[in-house]
């Protein structure tokens, strides 16, 4: 039973999480070319649970209770991030990936996943140093030492930071003093000091 | 994205 206003988000919703969903389908295929059984197992269940995911997302927003990113469920608030639709999606589709492939397509898919979160590690880092760069002026042995400071104690929030680069090229990211702080120098300190507070 | 559709694997 969901009210007009939630049949509307399902329908806003849906087609969203489907197209992402295809995204790691069509990957997946690429990597570990499963069989024509397998596929349709794992596109069931992925499907399956994006269904229900995204009509409680859809009912829980319609009913007002997903605000500034927190969710209140059963009186109880929890982050957004945990009960986005997305999140169960994808635990599912890792559950099925565990139970329907072979050992070795299964060690093919690792491989794949260890690459792309590599790359897009690399790929974010480099995005953080050219902002950090573009305010403070680094040097070359600056870039690199922060670059690697960076990989170093890699946060997987600091992936979503970069967004922030496209909303305002004086973004500075907030990233821990620890990090950043002992490649500085005395002026590019305050400097930093000051766009953090 | 075009919706995912199983299809038999390469050879």
């Amino acid at each position: 039973g969901l009210n007009a206003q939630a049949k509307a988000l399902l329908q806003q919703y849906r087609p969203i999480y489907m197209s992402k969903l295809s995204g790691h389908l069509y990957a997946l295929r690429e990597v570990c070319n499963p069989t024509r059984e397998q596929q349709e197992q794992l596109l069931e269940s992925s499907q399956a649970a994006l269904e229900k995911a995204v009509r409680e997302y859809a009912k829980q927003m319609a009913a007002g209770k997903i605000n500034r990113g927190i969710v209140v469920i059963n009186g109880m608030a929890q982050m957004q991030g945990q009960s986005e639709p997305w999140d169960a999606v994808r635990n599912e589709l890792d559950k099925s990936i565990a139970e329907h492939l072979t050992e070795d397509q299964l060690a093919l898919y690792k491989q794949d996943a260890r690459d792309r979160r590599e790359f897009r590690r690399q790929a974010a880092a480099t995005n953080l140093v050219s902002a950090i760069d573009k305010q403070l002026s680094l040097t070359e042995e600056q870039r690199d030492a922060v670059h690697a400071s960076l990989l170093k104690s890699w946060q997987e929030s600091w992936e979503v930071a970069v967004r922030g680069l496209l909303q305002s090229p004086q973004y500075l990211p907030q990233l821990p003093d620890k990090v950043i702080v002992p490649h500085l120098n005395a002026n590019q300190k305050s400097v930093w000091k000051a766009a953090q507070r | 994205v075009q919706p995912f559709e199983p299809q038999d694997p390469r050879p």
